[in-house]
């Protein structure tokens, strides 16, 4: 573990916990797209069934955990909760995201490190992560006012990941035969797509200006 | 190569 991982798991979790204390303080999901959190509870279930087979350490095992609870909690909140589901943006939240989930599983048939159940469902995970946040950046251009915590939620989000390919460098460098292509081009990727966000999400950090996403 | 590989990241 080095500490660009740990921070990164850091930041994942800080990202995770603010949404759900929003959630769970305001009662609101205003701004947040369901899509985007089904996406990201469909990626820790693929990439997690490891869980009860392969135990790695208590800190990993932990923090699954937490991961799968707080994106299902998340899911659940928005779906059935009597207040929060009412603050849900239905209307602009139309990404189609299942067209997102069926190439990352075509691409996990094709390009994974062993063609296991296991290995399948860990690869369509690691590509699916890249593109889940989509459908909230679609859904942030739509909304007119951003609130703070939603988009502090993206922030760390995006953040998390960019700390991931540090600690992917470092351990390239660290470790002989680190090399795990699947992850490093999603995680590039994944980062990418957040390029704008932040470009964006700092501007108005500086300038000290509500966050607007151009359309 | 091992039966499964070893993914020791979240």
């Amino acid at each position: 573990m080095n500490l660009f991982r740990l921070a990164g798991d850091m930041t994942h979790l800080v990202s995770v916990v603010v949404l759900l204390l929003k959630i769970h303080t305001i009662k609101s999901c205003a701004g947040v797209s369901l899509k985007t959190q089904e996406l990201y509870a469909l990626v820790f279930a693929a990439r997690y069934l490891d869980l009860f087979v392969h135990f790695v350490s208590l800190y990993n095992t932990v923090m699954k955990l937490v991961f799968l609870a707080s994106s299902f909690t998340i899911v659940w909140y928005m779906r059935r909760h009597k207040i929060v589901r009412r603050t849900y943006d239905k209307e602009h939240d139309t990404f189609r995201h299942h067209f997102i989930v069926l190439p990352c599983l075509v691409l996990g048939l094709l390009l994974n490190e062993k063609f296991t159940f296991r290995e399948v469902m860990w690869a369509f995970s690691i590509y699916l992560e890249a593109v889940a946040i989509l459908p909230q950046l679609v859904l942030l251009q739509r909304t007119r006012n951003i609130d703070n915590l939603t988009a502090q939620y993206v922030f760390f989000l995006g953040a998390y990941r960019v700390l991931y390919i540090f600690n992917w460098i470092y351990r390239y460098f660290t470790e002989p035969h680190f090399v795990h292509w699947i992850s490093w081009i999603a995680g590039i990727v994944q980062t990418l797509l957040y390029g704008d966000f932040f470009y964006y999400y700092i501007l108005s950090w500086k300038n000290n200006v509500k966050l607007e996403l151009p359309a | 190569k091992s039966e499964t590989v070893e993914h020791d990241e979240l």
